[in-house]
C-alpha cells in the first residue's frame, strides 16, 4: 500500500542519513523518489556529500567510499527490517583502517537485534565478532573447520 | 527467529561433513583464499532454494556436489541442512525448531525436507517467503556485490523498499 | 624508456599542484579512502588520451576538473603532465625526455601540448601507439579491474595476444 | 602476421604456466585456443589446475584465486611484451597473506625490467617497494603528497 511505502522510505531515510553519518564521521546522506508517471518507474536516487568535500557525482567516489555508502543503505534497510539472519561476504575488503573501526563499531550495535555472519579477512571486523570460525583446505584438501583464536588471526594476518 | 546450525556433507569443497553452530551477535567466517567460506555462504543460499547455477558460481547445478581432490574421490550427493530457532511466531509451522534440508544427486534428482519430512522446492520457497531470508541484496551480500546497490537502476533500488515495506 | 614525472594541478582532489618523481623498480602509492590514489592513475590514463569520461568515473570529462572543497574554490582548468626519459629509440621525435600535457577548461575546450608544443590529442595517441601505453588489462589495471581478463570474452582475450603480437 | 602470433602466443603460454606455477606454489595452467573456422571467431581459453585440487571450471574459482590467476596472465604477458612503465590499483586486494607474500617476491622480480606503480593497502605490497608516495586529504580537502615511512606505515594498518 502506498502509505505502508512512504512510512517504510522514511524510516529508511533517517537511517541512511545516521548510519552514513556515523561510518564517516561527518557529511550528510539522502535519499528521495524521482517524479515519474506510473509508480513503477519511481526510482530510488541517492545523493551524498563526504565531511569537508562538496556534493558530488556518486561515481566520482572512491572505491572505499562506495563501500561505506552501500553499507549504510544496506544496513538502513536491516535496521528498518531486521532479517533473523544476514551472510556478509567480505563487504569489508576496501576500507582503510579508519573506516573499519568505525564500521566494526556498527557490528557490535547492530549485534543485539540481527544475528550477524561476516566472512572476513580484516583483523578489525574480527575484534568485533563474538565468534570466530576458521575455515582451511585440510591435507587431502577438503574443507575443515578450525578453532581459531583472535591473537592467532592476528599474527597470520603478520598484525 | 535466530540461525542455529549449518551442515555442510557433499556441498562444493566439503568432502567431510562440517557443522557450524550459530549463536546471537556477530559470527566471523576466517580464513586462507580458497578454504571454503564463500563455499558457506553458498550453502546457506542454496539450501534456502537458489535455483540459478550461476549465483552459485556453476555452469549447472551439478557443480556445487563434491568434485574431488588429491586426497578424495568426487562424492554422488550434495547436502545442506539449516536449522532455525524461536520460529513458533514467525513461520507457519508450529514447530519451535525448523530445519530445512536440500540434496542433490549427480543424476540431477534433487530432494526437499522440512523437519525430516520430504516436501518440494516451493514449500521451501514459500517458508521463507515474508521473512526476507536468502534474499541479495538484504540478507545476503555476496563477495564483490556490496556495492551492487550502488550500481543497480533507481527503480530497481525502489523495488528494494517496496519489498521491505 | 621510462616514467620520470608525474604533474597535476586543478585535476580532480589535486586542487594544489602536486609533483610525483619516479625512479626504476617498485613505487608504492598508499594512503587513506578518498585520499586522491586513484586519481593519481585516472590523471595517468587521461593524459595518454582517454576520451571516455565514464573510465574516469565521470559523467561529463569536465568532472575531472576540481570542484572546490569546504577549503577551497572551484579551479577553471585541470592539467596534468607526464614525463618520460630514455626516449630516443623508442618513440619518434628524435628527444631524449619527452613530456606530454593536457588541459581542458570548463568552456569544454581542451589542450594538448607535447615538450610544450601544442598538438592536437590525435598526435599524442599516436605517439604512444605501438609503447602499450594507457591500454586498460595491459599497462593500466584499474581499481577492480584486476579480473577483467578472466571475464572477457575469448576472443577478446585473443586480441591482447594479437596487440601483443 | 600468423608466425609472430603463434610465437608471442607460445610465450605467454610458457610464462603464463611458470608465474602461476609461482604465486600459487604449485598447481598447473595452459592456455589454448579454440578451433574457429575464421581467425577472428578464435578465443583464448585458460584451464588451471590448483595445488591439491582436480581441474575445475574457473568459475568455481573463490575470490582471491581468480585474483591471483588473472595476475598471472597479465604478469606474462608484461614479461613476453614489456610496458615502459605499469599503474596497477590495489590489484592485491583479495589475496590473504600467504599469495600476498609470493605476490610480492614476483613484484621484485619484475621490478628489474618494468616501472611498476602499485596503489596498495597492503603491507606485503608496500615492503616490495622500492619507493613510497603517501596520499592524504589536507585540512582544505585537497589531496597532498607526505613522506611516508614504513614502520609509520605498518602501524597506521595497525600491524
Ligand atoms: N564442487 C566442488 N568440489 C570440490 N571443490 C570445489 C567445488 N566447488 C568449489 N570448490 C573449490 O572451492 C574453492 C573456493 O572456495 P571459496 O570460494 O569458499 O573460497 P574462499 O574461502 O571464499 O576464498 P577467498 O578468500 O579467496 O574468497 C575453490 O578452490 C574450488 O576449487
Ligand atoms: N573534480 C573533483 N573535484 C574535487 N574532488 C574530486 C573530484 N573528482 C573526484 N574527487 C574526489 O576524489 C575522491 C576520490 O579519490 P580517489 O578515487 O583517488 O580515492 P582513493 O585514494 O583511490 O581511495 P580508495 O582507497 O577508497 O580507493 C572522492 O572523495 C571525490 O569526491
Ligand atoms: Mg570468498
Ligand atoms: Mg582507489
Amino acid at each position: 500500500s502506498k502509505t505502508k511505502f512512504s512510512e517504510t522510505f522514511r524510516e529508511v531515510q533517517r537511517e541512511f542519513q545516521s548510519i552514513f553519518v556515523k561510518l564517516f564521521g561527518g557529511g550528510a546522506a539522502k535519499l528521495h523518489l524521482s517524479e515519474a508517471e506510473k509508480a513503477e518507474e519511481a526510482g530510488l536516487e541517492i545523493s551524498i556529500r563526504l565531511p569537508g568535500k562538496r556534493m558530488q557525482n556518486m561515481n566520482l567516489l572512491s572505491g572505499g567510499e562506495r563501500a561505506l555508502t552501500a553499507i549504510s543503505l544496506q544496513f538502513a534497510l536491516l535496521r528498518v527490517k531486521p532479517s533473523p539472519f544476514c551472510v556478509l561476504d567480505e563487504i569489508d575488503a576496501t576500507l582503510d583502517e579508519g573506516n573499519l573501526g568505525r564500521f566494526a563499531k556498527l557490528l557490535s550495535e547492530f549485534a543485539q537485534d540481527t544475528q550477524l555472519i561476516m566472512i572476513t579477512h580484516r583483523l578489525g571486523s574480527m575484534e568485533a565478532a563474538d565468534i570466530l570460525y576458521g575455515v582451511t583446505m585440510n591435507r587431502e584438501n577438503i574443507s575443515q573447520l578450525v578453532a581459531v583464536q583472535l591473537e592467532a588471526a592476528a599474527a597470520v594476518l603478520g598484525e | 527467529m535466530f540461525l542455529k546450525r549449518l551442515e555442510l556433507h557433499g556441498f562444493k569443497s566439503f568432502g567431510k561433513k562440517v557443522q557450524l553452530e550459530f549463536e546471537r551477535g556477530v559470527t566471523a567466517i576466517v580464513g586462507p583464499n580458497g578454504s571454503g567460506k564463500s563455499n558457506i555462504a553458498d550453502g546457506v543460499r542454496w539450501v534456502l532454494g537458489e535455483q540459478s547455477a550461476r549465483s552459485l558460481r556453476g555452469n549447472t547445478m551439478q557443480d556445487v556436489i563434491f568434485a574431488g581432490s588429491d586426497g578424495k574421490g568426487p562424492l554422488g550427493m550434495a547436502e545442506v541442512s539449516l536449522t532455525l530457532g524461536g520460529c513458533e511466531k514467525k513461520l507457519d509451522l508450529g514447530f519451535d525448531e525448523v530445519t530445512v534440508t536440500r540434496r542433490l544427486y549427480r543424476s540431477g534428482e534433487s530432494q526437499y525436507l522440512i523437519n525430516k519430512t520430504q516436501c518440494r522446492l516451493k514449500d521451501i520457497l514459500d517458508l521463507f517467503r515474508d521473512t526476507g531470508l536468502g534474499r541479495e541484496g538484504y540478507s545476503l551480500v555476496g563477495q564483490g556485490q556490496i556495492d551492487a546497490i550502488l550500481q543497480a537502476r533507481p527503480e530497481e533500488r525502489r523495488l528494494i523498499i517496496e519489498e521491505a515495506a
